[in-house]
């Protein structure tokens, strides 16, 4: 057990490193175990300075910076643990059109480079303009779902007709 | 292994049997407010073993049945079956056999819920476990809800460590 | 004070239920006072029901039901109770192009029907087109915040650009 | 009552005097993720008498003050005025010869913080007691704060109450 966990640690902690560096262009950032000389029972500090930031608490970053943030841990962790599914239900929601871009790119290269097969609930004409392929949820009858696939060509002409449903 | 197919009904808005197809790559979801799009989400955490109804927002674990629209009657049964392909051998060897692995979880008003691993009763221990192989889960840190993303930001150091050890 | 609050109760459930129905096209809403025979000590239950949906718990409507019933019910207070400033920090950033354009509506009706002046921070370009004037925040100076104005007619050309600062 | 003007200086991200002119109908507030609106809306709520740090998203009250960047030193004071018209002479009896009302609020490292209006100390309460008058406050329902929309809703009914009275 400790010796796994320590392990992970160093693998996470430098993918952390490098993935928030990525999307936010610079700034640095790191994990570290506190409160414990047993890593069993430790705690996981996250520090995180985004370019020309003084270092400052998580909590004053604002909640486009703390979505990026989680968004490079989630993907450190994949990178360290690959996992067979990622879902992000509406993680672009906060973002801006330049982070949505950086988020997608993340997205998408780890998807070519991983058996990860991820799926991203949107409504973000950007990042559905950036998915292999769309499907659309209506309530065609009231009150209940159903699925269609959309093709992709007509939904870049028609992105945010879909969201009227 | 690799998730292939998520079959959904009687699970909240999703009344009709409903296919929803994970291919490799990047999968869109979208549609406009209320129409069913988390719900999908908690499908598939729920057939994973979700066990914590406030983790899917109902009050109890039953609320996830379809409770009716202006033009249905509710439901007694939600089933969700999750369907994974074994092709890589990347499950434990009792599953070598079987190039696809089907996990089901049924529930029905008044008799809580079951699982069936390749239609077979299994306990939400051993359905967990197989998931736990498979490198997911329920509270697997890849699977992000709707306003959820910054939680793991918020979380006290010791919360956060458990999200290493998934990675261990 | 007690008869104040049961007036006040009477006509944010009026103006609820006429603005629910507004922003959901349909369906219905109310509050009530629960939990105690004196105003003063009891709760206020909220309940909507969108159109042909059947009445459920507020925690399972979804993400952008409940930011547009919350909007219905800080917008019954308003009218009840004018204010003279109203400030919404992305609160369209979980709503669809359909909600966006009715949340829109409703801001920029009230703002010219009452004295009421509205903020609204956005990173949505439909919000951005529907406003008065626009300010930008950058951070031309890493770290340092500055405000200035932007000329209305060149931002719709450049919503996103805005956007990536 | 009208709010006209928030002038910030060495609040949060705003190390420099800014000016944040409120006039009449809707004004937009775009820019980049990080780069200062939400600390505009937390100097409003500053200035009103906001006395939970938490709601500022700081550990203790000294975090609104600038704590610098890579270029600029960490300053000591911060401060945040903002200027009310009282042509309407909504305002109570003291204030009707005073056209314009300004309310300021000033902390430093290690003092604490004062109110003027209209350049006289005040305590927190007779601020608190003015824009209660003037129909809002740092707690007013018609301020949202980022993320906060759905927290209504989510509100325990006894909490949903107090909003009720602010109607009152
Ligand atoms: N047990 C149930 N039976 C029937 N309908 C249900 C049930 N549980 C939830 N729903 C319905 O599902 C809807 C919410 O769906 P969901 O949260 O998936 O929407 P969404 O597509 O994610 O929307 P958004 O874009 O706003 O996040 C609610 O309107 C609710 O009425
Ligand atoms: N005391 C302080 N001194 C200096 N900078 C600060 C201080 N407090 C907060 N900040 C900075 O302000 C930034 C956050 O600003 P804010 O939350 O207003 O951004 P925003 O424009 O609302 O972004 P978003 O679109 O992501 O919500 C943080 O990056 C933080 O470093
Ligand atoms: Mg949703
Ligand atoms: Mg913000």
């Amino acid at each position: 057990g400790r010796l796994r966990l320590a392990d992970a640690f160093k693998k996470v902690n430098e993918a952390f490193q490098e993935t928030f560096t990525r999307l936010f262009n610079g700034g640095t950032a790191q994990l570290e175990l506190i409160d414990g000389d047993d890593p069993l029972n430790a705690g996981l500090e996250i520090y995180a300075q985004p370019p020309g930031k003084k270092l400052t608490s998580l909590a004053l970053m604002s909640g486009g910076e703390q979505s990026m943030t989680a968004t490079a841990l989630i993907f450190s962790l994949l990178q360290t643990n690959p996992a067979p599914i990622c879902v992000l239900d509406e993680v672009d929601a906060p973002l801006d059109d330049h982070n949505v871009a950086r988020f997608c790119d993340l997205v998408g290269e780890w998807a070519r480079k991983s058996n990860t097969r991820i799926v991203v609930v949107t409504h973000h004409p950007v990042t559905m303009s950036r998915v292999d392929r769309l499907f659309g949820v209506t309530m065609a009858e009231r009150g209940v779902s159903s699925l269609l696939s959309i093709d992709l060509d007509e939904a870049l002409v028609h992105a945010s007709t879909a969201e009227a449903g | 292994v690799a998730f292939t197919k998520l079959r959904i009904q009687g699970f909240k808005s999703f009344v009709d049997a409903t296919d929803f197809h994970i291919e490799p790559g990047v999968t869109g979801v979208v549609g406009p407010n209320g129409c069913g799009k988390s719900n999908i989400v908690e499908a598939l955490k729920w057939v994973m073993g979700e066990s914590r109804s406030k983790q899917l927002r109902g009050a109890d674990m039953e609320e996830v049945i379809f409770n009716g629209s202006s033009d249905r009657p509710a439901r007694n049964v939600a089933e969700v079956e999750l369907v994974m392909s074994n092709a890589d051998g990347s499950l434990p060897p009792q599953y070598t056999e079987h190039p696809t692995v089907g996990v089901s979880r049924r529930i029905e008003r008044g008799k809580g819920s079951d699982y069936r691993i390749n239609k077979s009763r299994k306990t939400a221990g051993e359905v967990k476990l197989l998931f736990s192989d498979a490198g997911s889960g329920a509270a697997s840190s890849a699977i992000v809800s709707q306003g959820r993303v910054a939680s793991i930001i918020n979380a006290k150091p010791v919360e956060r460590r458990q999200i290493l050890e998934e990675a261990a």
